[in-house]
């Protein structure tokens, strides 16, 4: 199956 | 003071209807180079980011940042009092607590004014690093919103894949599988009917089509649509808002586990 990343898995807090 | 004059509420209109659903609230930050806005769905799977530049308004002036909360869904509200050809003007004083939209009709014989209260949004700001991507793709946004409206009758969710073909978006469901290919074509003399595959590598991505679907209510703001895609990064789906800037949306994607 594939799972649902989280968009600030990708996203650094700026 | 802050003041924002645009020729048309149509654009407005048009930006608020794309994001409300998406994003409930969200911070509009003025600067004197323009209004931004970052802001995650309820369920952090996707970032909308918005930027209208100072160049593209007819007036724009702020003596000083601000953070405006709003509420999208109320903001659509007071728009939807507004007439399409109608100049809006955004306005507040520094720290204030609501924002003043002034609607004059195009002959000027009808003025009006309404006042949004605004929040206090506590919101982590992201960021965003320039990046190279293996494909970009620019389509009529129509055609998107076909594609991902149409795959949404068979699945939940679509591969995206780009290859010197084409992309490609398959999806499959209960009834069955379906897929849906477009090609580089430059043949209609009109740009915007045009397709531009720019592919620096292949790449496929599996998205929630839900999400895609959702991003098309920004259809109506520019009959072009930009798709980049890198493996194992979240998709950039971004409408030019004209002159005035753009409106990105980032959705994340999924990844065998």
């Amino acid at each position: 199956g594939s799972a649902q990343k989280s968009i600030s898995a990708f996203f650094k807090a700026a | 003071m802050f003041e924002a004059r645009l020729p048309q509420a149509a654009v407005l209109k048009k930006l608020v209807e794309a994001l409300k659903e998406l994003v409930t609230e969200g911070n509009f930050d003025v600067s004197p180079s323009g209004i931004s806005l970052q802001a995650m769905d309820s369920s952090h799977v996707c970032l909308v980011t918005l930027q209208l530049n100072d160049d593209g308004f007819e007036h724009f002036r702020c003596d000083r940042n601000m953070s405006m909360g709003i509420h999208f869904g109320n903001l659509s509200k007071i728009l939807k009092c507004a007439g399409n050809e109608d100049t809006i003007t955004l306005k507040a004083e520094d720290n204030a607590d609501q924002l003043t939209l002034m609607f004059e009709s195009a002959n000027q014989d009808r003025i009006s004014d309404f006042d949004l209260k605004l929040m206090s949004i506590e919101s982590e700001h992201l960021g965003i690093p320039d990046q190279d991507y293996s494909a970009e793709v620019k389509m009529p946004s129509a055609e998107y919103q076909r594609i991902v409206r149409d795959l949404t009758s068979m699945g939940d969710t679509v591969l995206v894949s780009a290859t010197k073909e084409g992309i490609k978006f398959s999806t499959s469901g209960d009834i069955g599988t379906a897929n849906i290919t477009l090609r580089h074509n430059t043949t209609p003399e009109k740009e915007d009917e045009q397709t531009h595959i720019d592919l620096k590598e292949p790449v496929a991505l599996t998205f929630a089509l839900r999400y895609l679907n959702n991003f098309a209510k920004a259809t109506p703001l520019t009959p072009q649509v930009k798709l980049s895609l890198t493996k194992d990064l979240p998709v950039v789906v971004e409408y030019k808002v004209g002159e005035l800037g753009q409106v990105r949306f980032f959705l994340a994607p999924k990844i065998d586990d």
